[in-house]
């Protein structure tokens, strides 16, 4: 018997094919694919003598220590039994082949130059989860609960609340140190909805990065032990956010929903010895942790963009009407953003809107100043003249004239917007008494 | 001045006292320059004319804002900061006053009000202020019969065209002749005791200039032959405009 290379497909011809196989000839094949694939064959080509029951030239497959079947014939012919495309599985990773031939291929005296088999195998993944390929030592379902096959093999795996055995097959329950990192999941007792098993010392973990506060959804059916006068003696169901309790539940009525306003929320859930309530399942979500709303201090307060709703890392932006300043203290900014912090607060105080003070205006050498509205001030919009010492001096301005206002900027400027002051030029050969001839 | 009259509060509010190596005139110009002639600063054949213009600059007293010499000591002087001699002006040519004029310039400018204002300078193109006859006035506080005035006086003079001074002067024989250029004009009377004198130099001949009702400096009391014996002599403004503007546009 010639041993077939290890290979995942492969053909397997008789004896001189394409020529005429010889007489008395027995050969085999043992065709073996790796674990976890099943071999699959068919004959290409496939032409032995005939005869009744394939007594004379035969082929025969076995797999799985069963037969497949004892092969000859030609196509179409009345005796022998040809496969024709029939494909030949194995259950297990083996398939044996062997040929016969017997002394002579005559028929009324004539030789027939039969011209054997061609045929082709290949390694066929073997779905170890399917029920009908249950394990060879037939022990039942080869996972406890979870079977996942793969192209080669397969895995187990459990439910949630189980460990996997070192077995790798089975499932014990393990729910000390659940631990749930997506922004949303699902949580249960184990074997929910079907009754959770006894002496539970479940944690589940939900740990999540800071900012997000979590929310628990209650499905239905909601069922733990309790007791009509005392709370929850029997079995008990924790919540606790970042070590402060939120609720021990227990009975019927579900808790619905829950938030939690927290990244980080421990699920306890005890039972006793016995009991046959379905149990509890959560669906938790996150959001990204809210802040309040922000309100402006005063009316010259502008938040650009302002939100319905502002969450963890959400900002906003504060400005001020023109001809204000952002404050915050005493201290003037340039501007103001504060960010959604994690804790749910705002990483800054909102600011308020100091009205622009430009302060005095510039003395004006030999001239002066004087404000336009009443009650004279310096703050925003604010209007003042100069004027020069007259007649001894004149006045000579920009082209935005003599009038300034206190722009938003703080400064005074003139109309063209401009800072520069006017300029008190003296105004020569006018004197106040000139000498006057009376007399002629 | 000779032949003149007191000048009252605010008539002449650009006259300037100075005391640089005597007592001399002189005129605000904006509001820290004051104009003056040349050898106020650097007198003819004076001894102490090696004497360095910061020294100068450190000794000179200028007086603003008053009629009355004592006043106006009491009022303190403007402290000087530099002062500009006309390069054509020689000290040393004591027959020659051409290019007499001079500008020191302020350490602070001075606030202006009825008693301190500035004086025009002249028009570029205008020569009407020189034709003979036209009428201008000399403020100042120098000597009178003998005395030097307490009080600013001031005479009125025509102006007189360049060819009678020049006859007048060719009449007045001397060892050497004075120099009369273009850039000197000359005023006053022959026979009417009405001049300026000692003392006035560095003073500005004004005119009222009716176009624009201002009063312009046309000239500065430069030199005469005595006092009230004929013409006084006056550096001609018009001719140093260039100058003057280079100096205090260059401010």
């Amino acid at each position: 018997s010639s041993p077939v290379p290890r290979k995942l497909f492969g053909e397997i011809r008789s004896p001189n094919y394409p020529k005429p196989y010889p007489n008395n000839n027995i050969s085999s094949w043992d065709i073996v694919v790796p674990k976890g694939y099943v071999v699959k064959l068919t004959f290409r080509y496939f032409d032995l003598e005939p005869s009744e029951t394939c007594f004379y030239d035969y082929v025969k497959i076995r797999a799985d220590k069963k037969s497949l079947g004892r092969y000859c014939g030609q196509l179409g012919s009345t005796t022998g039994n040809h496969p024709g495309r029939k494909e030949f599985v194995s259950k297990g990773n083996r398939m044996h082949l062997s040929f016969h031939s017997d002394f002579s291929n005559e028929d009324n005296g004539m030789v027939i130059p039969y011209k054997g088999f061609l045929a082709y195998y290949k390694a066929v993944d073997l779905d170890e989860c399917d029920p009908n390929n249950a394990a060879e030592d037939g022990e039942g379902l080869r996972c406890q609960h979870i079977c996942h096959n793969y192209v080669g093999g397969y895995f187990c795996s459990c439910r949630p609340g189980y460990q996997l055995q070192s077995d790798y097959h089975s499932c014990k329950v393990e729910c000390s140190s659940e631990l749930f990192t997506e922004a949303s999941g699902y949580l249960s007792s184990p074997d929910y909805p079907h009754p959770y098993p006894e002496d539970l010392q479940c944690n589940y973990s939900i740990r999540l990065e800071k900012g997000l506060s979590i929310i628990l959804k209650f499905l239905e059916p909601f069922e733990i032990d309790d007791h009509q006068q005392v709370r929850c003696p029997y079995d008990q169901l924790k919540i606790q956010a970042q070590g402060r309790e939120i609720g021990e539940f227990c009975g019927k009525k579900s808790p619905g929903s829950i938030e939690t306003k927290s990244n980080e929320v421990d699920i306890l859930f005890f039972t006793d010895e016995s009991g046959f309530s379905r149990g509890w399942k959560i669906h938790y979500t996150s959001e990204r942790i809210r802040c309040p709303q922000p309100v402006p201090r005063d009316q010259f307060t502008i938040i650009r963009d302002l939100q319905p709703v502002y969450r963890y890392q959400d900002y906003f932006i504060v400005s001020c009407q023109t001809g204000y300043n952002l404050m915050k203290g005493n201290q003037k900014l340039l501007s103001f953003t504060a960010v959604c912090q994690a804790d749910g607060t705002w990483h800054q105080p909102m600011p308020h809107c100091e009205i622009v003070n430009c302060g005095n205006p510039a003395e004006l050498t030999n001239g002066i100043f004087s404000y336009v509205n009443e009650p004279a001030s310096n703050i925003y919009q604010s209007v003042i003249t100069y004027q020069c010492n007259e007649p001894y001096y004149h006045i000579v301005t920009g082209a935005g004239g003599d009038r300034y206002t206190c722009s938003p900027e703080g400064t005074w400027v003139d109309r063209d917007g401009q800072e520069r002051i006017p300029t008190c030029l003296p105004v020569c050969g006018k004197p106040d008494k000139p000498v006057v001839e009376v007399q002629r | 001045i000779v032949g003149g009259e007191r000048a009252g509060k605010g008539n002449f509010p650009w006259q300037a006292l100075t005391h640089i190596h005597g007592r001399g005139g002189g005129a605000l110009l904006s509001d820290r320059w004051i104009l003056t002639a040349a050898h106020t600063i650097f007198p003819k054949g004076s001894a102490r004319n090696n004497v360095s213009l910061d020294e100068l600059t450190k000794e000179a007293d200028i007086y603003l804002g008053h009629t009355n010499v004592d006043e106006l000591h009491k009022m303190g002087t403007h402290p000087v900061r530099r002062i500009f001699v006309h390069p054509d002006y020689n000290p040393n040519d004591e027959h020659n006053y051409n290019g007499d004029i001079a500008l020191l310039e302020l350490k602070y400018p001075v606030t202006l009000g009825p008693t301190v204002l500035p004086i025009c300078l002249p028009d570029t193109s205008n020569t009407t202020f020189y034709m003979d006859g036209y009428m201008g006035y000399v403020s100042g506080f120098g000597v009178e019969k003998n005395f030097l005035s307490n009080h600013l006086k001031y005479v009125k003079l025509p102006a007189v065209s360049h060819e009678k001074c020049q006859e007048w002067l060719d009449t007045k024989t001397r060892d050497k002749p004075m120099v009369f250029s273009e850039n000197m004009f000359c005023a006053g009377f022959l026979r009417q005791k009405r001049d300026t004198c000692q003392g006035d130099s560095g003073s500005v001949f004004t005119v009222l200039d009716v176009e624009s009702g201002r009063w312009v400096a046309t000239g500065i009391v430069s030199w005469g032959i005595g006092c009230a014996q004929g013409y006084g002599f006056y550096t001609k403004i018009l001719n140093y405009l260039d100058w003057i503007k280079g100096i205090i546009k260059e401010d």
